[in-house]
């Protein structure tokens, strides 16, 4: 199923960024 | 490369969208719309975390509040990163999306994708102005600290006779925290053309902060001049003598502008220093009219 699969990356790629924005320190990599 | 673990998780997250091992064709609509939010969310996070100043909380803890107690000096760090996936993410990354993973698409379609994708990477461009404002600001107020002794200058020449003959002692200090700034490591990270562009925005700011400050200095010698002048030539009249002996006198105004005087010209040398001309800062022009003899206005030499 296309929809689901979409519904799990959309998660995974938003969610890893979203893990980094929720810190709002300027952070070196 | 990027600096920030905020912006290699927004490239990598981007990536990731467009990579073979992802990406399926007849979800294109949705990964784009995706990468928007992507960029957008990034976004959000330059505008509340790093750009809002005048952020109010009542939470001293907030982000918005620890993050205007950051070091301007940090934010050299986003304005390298916005920069690089500028440059990154208008060239190469929507090549490869335009021309590898759309291009059996209409050219229509091809077209509304690239302006899609060109309108919201350069709306982060629109936070290099303000990140600016926000280093120059921070810089240059450092400055303002040394410049307040400014105000001591008015009671040392009210209590004595003698003239001045060197400049003062805070002139040297007033550009310490622009040489601090530019020794600083992190401005590596600057392009030549930002650094150069921000030194003299730092340096405008300052003097202009100096120019304030010494007018007021003057205003006020004037004003307290001319009160305590009436209120001699009252006692002189009363008394009957003559006001000729005082008006021989230099002034506590005339003492103050020389010593003024002396100060922005040690100020305008070490300006030079940075390779700043000082003749070319309109508050120094301004500065200079203020404080200078009348043989000395019309020419800004030193």
């Amino acid at each position: 199923n296309i929809g689901v699969y979409f519904s799990l990356r959309f998660q995974e790629i938003a969610g890893a960024l979203d893990s980094s924005l929720a810190d709002a320190n300027i952070t070196l990599v | 490369t990027l600096t920030l673990k905020q912006s290699f998780a927004l490239l990598e997250s981007l990536r990731t969208c467009w990579s073979e091992e992802v990406f399926i064709f007849t979800c294109s609509d949705k990964f784009f719309r995706l990468s928007l939010q992507l960029l957008s969310r990034y976004s959000t996070w330059l505008s509340s975390h790093l750009v809002a100043k005048n952020a109010c909380s009542s939470d001293s803890s907030s982000n918005s509040e620890r993050a205007i107690n950051k070091p301007v000096e940090d934010f050299i760090y986003v304005m390298h990163d916005v920069g690089f996936l500028v440059a990154e993410l208008s060239g190469d990354y929507l090549e490869h999306v335009l021309c590898r993973l759309l291009e059996s698409c209409s050219s229509e379609v091809l077209d509304l994708v690239r302006r899609g994708f060109l309108q919201a990477i350069r709306s982060l461009t629109d936070y290099l102005p303000i990140l600016k404002d926000r280093m120059v600001e921070g810089i240059s107020e450092r400055s303002v600290e040394d410049l307040k002794q400014l105000k001591g200058i008015s009671a040392t020449y009210r209590m004595t006779s003698k003239l001045p003959v060197r400049h003062s002692p805070y002139v040297s200090a007033i550009l310490r925290p622009l040489k601090t700034f530019l020794d600083d490591e992190r401005v590596a990270y600057l392009s030549k053309e930002l650094k150069n562009e921000l030194l003299h925005s730092i340096a405008e700011r300052i003097t202009s902060r100096y120019h304030e400050m010494a007018s007021d200095v003057v205003n006020l010698a004037r004003k307290t001049e001319s009160s305590l002048l009436r209120l001699r030539q009252g006692a002189q009249r009363r008394a009957g003598a003559s006001s000729d002996a005082m008006d021989s006198n230099i002034s506590d105004t005339d003492k103050i502008c020389m010593l003024l005087f002396l100060d922005i010209q040690e100020y305008g040398r070490n300006l030079a220093i940075f390779g700043i001309q000082a003749s070319h800062i309109t508050a120094f022009r301004s500065l200079w009219q203020l404080v200078a003899p009348e043989d000395r206005q019309a020419q800004i030499s030193f």
